[in-house]
């Protein structure tokens, strides 16, 4: 899948199997990854486990699972929300969205989640407090979402090309090769015209979208790059919003 | 002279039942508890003058408002009720609501993403 890190990184991974996204004292996210094209190192999350660690006077230990087959809107325990004053809850997210989506506020820990079912497949985004992220933490603890994909997962790191007006993937093989699939059903110029229909800055998401048609052929695919797109701009990187300092009258005013 | 009072309240406060996280990265909780403990304290100066519990509750204020580094003004969002135990489930399970009565710190807080897609 493709992944957007904390620090801002943009990476396409193997990640075959379990993988750890986040695991801190707040919460442990967890996917599972699934070969999309036989034959191909392409993979997509077909299971997303999120466990809220309890947080005392607020909430207890609550777990959420999402596989292609089921996006509960509840908790493992059958519960839709946790702790003092509906501190941990879970919500469908309606609107004109890609796919099916669940929103998951965990507002003790200033933490939302978004989760989607995108064709066969889930996506998946999370905004926290950069205080509550242990970036210090050294690259030992695995979490894709801290320290991206190990080395040996990585297909590619998305760069835009400054050359071409196509988006290209950095080492990318341009012949037929492993990446693409037994049967091709889009060329370059049809996965780019497709993906143009609803991402139209050729951005890394952009570039996601046509990289997702090439390796699997599966016009579903272009939806998660913009599903992934619109979750970022529903969950955005930002300061706090501060509310504007009370300031007290001037008596002499 | 209600010393007991102020310490009973401080202790309610500060126990880890109260829902402050020991390692909490953002204790400003403890802090408003401590602000509350030396008010509370400092209240019942003229009518525990001579009262060894009193005494020995003044002591280690100063010690623990360096130890924790909280500053002397802030919130004490006991002070007006010295008998509310803590602060509102509400406050302390909103980390927005916990940050901004934090005061200075809240400017530096940002959200960080990641997300996960596609194939």
């Amino acid at each position: 899948p493709h992944l957007r890190t904390f620090r801002d990184e943009f990476q396409t991974c193997k990640v075959e199997g379990a993988w750890p996204l986040i695991d801190n004292r707040f919460l442990s996210v967890q996917v599972t990854n699934v070969p999309v094209v036989l034959g191909s190192s392409a993979t997509a999350t077909s299971k997303i486990t999120v466990i809220f660690k309890s947080y005392l006077g607020c909430s207890d230990q609550k777990v959420y699972q999402a596989t292609t087959d089921d996006l509960p809107l509840a908790f493992q325990d059958g519960t839709r929300s946790g702790g003092e004053s509906g501190s941990l809850s879970v919500s469908e997210r309606g609107g004109s969205g890609v796919g099916r989506q669940v929103r998951i506020q965990a507002r003790y820990i200033g933490t939302s989640i978004i989760i989607r079912r995108v064709g066969s497949y889930l996506t998946f985004a999370i905004r926290m407090p950069e205080d509550t992220l242990d970036f210090s933490e050294d690259g030992g603890g695995l979490q894709l979402c801290l320290h991206g994909c190990p080395r040996n997962e990585l297909i590619k790191e998305h760069t835009v090309s400054r050359q071409s007006q196509r988006p290209r993937l950095q080492g990318a093989n341009t012949e037929p090769g492993p990446l693409r699939p037994p049967h091709q059903a889009y060329t370059v110029e049809r996965a780019t015209a497709k993906c143009r229909e609803t991402l139209q800055v050729e951005d890394v998401y952009f570039q996601s979208c046509v990289f997702d048609l090439l390796t699997t052929g599966d016009p579903e695919f272009s939806m998660a790059a913009y599903g992934a797109l619109e979750d970022l701009k529903a969950l955005p990187p930002s300061k706090l919003k501060q509310n504007p300092p009370r300031t007290p009258p001037n008596p002499s005013r | 002279c209600r010393i007991q009072r102020c310490n009973s309240n401080y202790v309610a406060s500060t126990s880890p039942a109260s829902g402050l996280q020991e390692d909490a990265s953002v204790d400003v909780d403890y802090c408003i508890a401590l602000r509350a403990y030396a008010l509370c304290v400092k209240r019942q100066a003229r009518s525990c003058r001579g009262d060894l519990v009193y005494h020995s509750a003044v002591f280690p204020i100063k010690e623990l408002f360096f130890k924790h580094n909280c500053s002397s003004d802030g919130p004490t969002s006991f002070a007006k009720a010295p008998s509310t135990p803590r602060p509102a489930a509400s406050e302390l399970c909103n980390y927005e609501n916990r940050v901004l009565m934090s005061g200075s710190a809240a400017q530096q807080k940002k959200y960080a993403h990641c997300g996960l897609f596609g194939d």
